[in-house]
């Protein structure tokens, strides 16, 4: 997960 | 967005059109492991939970819906079409994978980002995906020759995450702090299981011969 606790790949 | 993650977001695309080509024009599914198609929808289902809870672009919803409605339409198709069920390889598809969705499943209760819920069914999911070919090439070893668009299926399916290396490699070198361990190393592990199908397959285009595994 990237720094916003997103994750913004398929 | 970078080139690779998006050559690699279309080739995957590419793989399941591939597939349900492959179902649709041939009205069957013989060749196609039921059990990695199972898997996959059960990786999509568990990967994408914030499907409703976090927004990230059009393009992101959209293509995890196509993800999880096509592997769930496939997988109906092979268990509940009254055509497409009857050539399931069936003796072939006997591939024991609860073992692969248990020990996913443990690893990612031991190695996630974070431990909630969402986080350990991501981790779950990443794990879960780089085995889940495994049934699919069984049975392409059992079912000796393969038909093209098969190959082609399982050749897009593998490829799509090599894209992705390239895109971890590219995002870790232009982005600072950017890490992806889970995915990364499972990654890896996920393209190195189709060697020797990529060896083979590139054997069969260069000789231009029918695709055969070695049993």
């Amino acid at each position: 997960t990237d720094d916003t606790g997103l994750h913004d790949e398929l | 967005m970078n080139i690779f993650r998006l050559a690699g977001d279309m080739t995957h695309l590419l793989s399941i059109l591939v597939l349900l080509l492959k179902i649709y024009a041939t009205k069957s599914c013989s060749g196609i492991s039921r059990k990695t198609q199972e898997l996959y929808a059960i990786v999509f289902m568990a990967r994408y939970l914030d499907l409703f809870t976090d927004f990230i672009s059009v393009y992101n919803t959209f293509m995890k819906l196509i993800f999880i409605a096509s592997s769930l339409a496939i997988v109906w198709c092979m268990r509940f079409h009254p055509v497409v069920r009857r050539s399931y390889d069936r003796e072939l598809d006997t591939f024991r994978y609860f073992f692969l969705v248990g020990a996913s499943f443990a690893l990612a209760l031991v190695w996630h980002d974070k431990f909630t819920l969402q986080e350990v069914f991501w981790a779950f999911s990443i794990y879960l995906e780089a085995v889940a070919i495994l049934p699919q090439l069984v049975l392409l070893q059992r079912s000796g020759n393969v038909d093209n668009l098969t190959g082609q299926y399982v050749f897009f399916l593998g490829a799509y995450r090599a894209f992705y290396i390239l895109n971890w490699i590219y995002r870790y070198m232009t982005e600072p702090r950017f890490t992806r361990w889970i995915a990364g190393i499972s990654g890896v592990v996920q393209t190195a299981l189709y060697a020797d199908f990529f060896y083979y397959y590139f054997i069969s285009w260069k000789n231009n011969s029918k695709l055969k595994l070695p049993a």
